[in-house]
């Protein structure tokens, strides 16, 4: 455990607990993409089965176990607790276009042909592209909440400290996942576009909004 | 990095 990686699940955390507390306290999810939370969920799920078969450290299960129980928390949230503040109109991107050419990659490419790994091997590749129906939808609506802005940046700051964490482990530890790399970087090009924005514009103070 | 070993990241 390195710095770079501990940082990288504190950010993931961070944005995990942000959306929370905003739908919470806001009583509602205007703004949030439904899908990609459902995604998030789906990632976390088929991640973390590990959690029946392997222990790694006290750290490693209790994280696991907070990040499955919050997405789980935001899914109930958004679909039945204040559905009707949900968005679906603008939430219209077809998870299908991403669900289906990633599962199937994940039994082309993967470390190993196992059921435990495939899945696995597939949470990673959703994972890299689940935050599109998000931004599909604020580059839909031409807008987002300031909070939702924050809860974006650390989401792709945590896994642009990841990269970091690999490179590291790479020099230090002759650790190379080919898999994660490649998915991680790919993840954090999609951000690239909105962190841009993001210090252009949030953290000057202005609401983070699209030209028309 | 044998893949049965599991995965040590989040």
């Amino acid at each position: 455990m390195n710095i770079f990686r501990l940082t990288g699940d504190l950010s993931h955390l961070a944005a995990i607990i942000i959306l929370l507390l905003k739908i919470w306290k806001t009583r509602s999810c205007a703004g949030i993409s439904g899908k990609s939370q459902l995604l998030f969920a789906l990632v976390f799920t088929t991640r973390y089965l590990d959690l029946f078969t392997s222990f790694i450290s006290l750290y490693n299960t209790s994280m696991k176990l907070i990040y499955v129980a919050c997405s789980y928390a935001t899914v109930y949230l958004i679909y039945m607790k204040f559905k009707a503040t949900y968005d679906g109109n603008h939430d219209t991107f077809r998870v299908e276009f991403l669900v289906v050419p990633v599962g199937g990659l994940s039994f082309l490419v993967n470390h190993d042909f196992s059921p435990l790994e495939i899945l696995w091997t597939f949470s990673i590749y959703l994972e890299s592209v689940a935050i599109l129906p998000q931004l599909f939808m604020i580059s839909k609506t031409g807008e987002a909440e300031t909070i939702t802005t924050h809860y974006l940046f650390f989401l792709g700051l945590y896994r642009a400290l990841y990269l970091i964490n690999w490179i590291w482990r790479y020099y230090f530890e002759g650790f190379f996942d080919l898999i994660a790399v490649v998915a991680g970087v790919v993840q954090t090009i999609l951000y690239c576009d909105f962190f841009y924005l993001y210090v252009t514009k949030v953290l000057k103070g202005k609401k983070l909004s699209l030209p028309a | 990095q044998e893949a049965t070993e599991g995965h040590d990241e989040l």
